[in-house]
């Protein structure tokens, strides 16, 4: 279950982005 | 009798210089209208969105939430407003997709 990690992490760079 | 020699260095009339000193204000913030409780409430996301998404926060399992069970939950919200919350939800972070397509969870598990 590489897959959620990794999309996990994407999207928790996106939320960051989208958050400053 | 005196020459009277007026150095007359009068007329300090500097031209029209009249520089424009008006700026069209460009507020700080993009113009978001944030008026407080109206459909777009709480983060920016609309009342469909919020629905969705705290139903993917409530979910505990590590998969996460299919679009089916959201649908189950939403009963009254149809499978392409649902997804099209999921897709917006996804593409700003707030969720992400687990084993496919069709199972999200959120970021934000607080």
């Amino acid at each position: 279950l590489d897959r959620i990690a990794r999309n996990k992490r994407a999207a928790l760079e996106k939320l960051a982005l989208a958050q400053t | 009798s005196k020459p009277q020699t007026m150095s007359s260095a009068g007329g300090g009339m500097t031209g029209g210089m009249m520089t424009p000193m008006s700026r069209p204000a460009m507020g700080g913030m993009g113009g978001g209208g944030y008026t407080g409780a109206n459909d777009m409430a709480y983060n920016g996301l609309s009342a469909n969105q919020n629905q969705v998404l705290s139903l993917i926060r409530g979910c505990p399992e590590p998969q996460g939430i299919s679009i089916h069970d959201l649908r189950q939950r939403l009963s009254g919200m149809s499978v392409p407003v649902i997804k099209q919350a999921v897709e917006f939800l996804s593409n700003e972070g707030h969720i992400f997709s687990t084993i496919d397509e069709d199972h999200y969870k959120s970021t934000d598990n607080d």
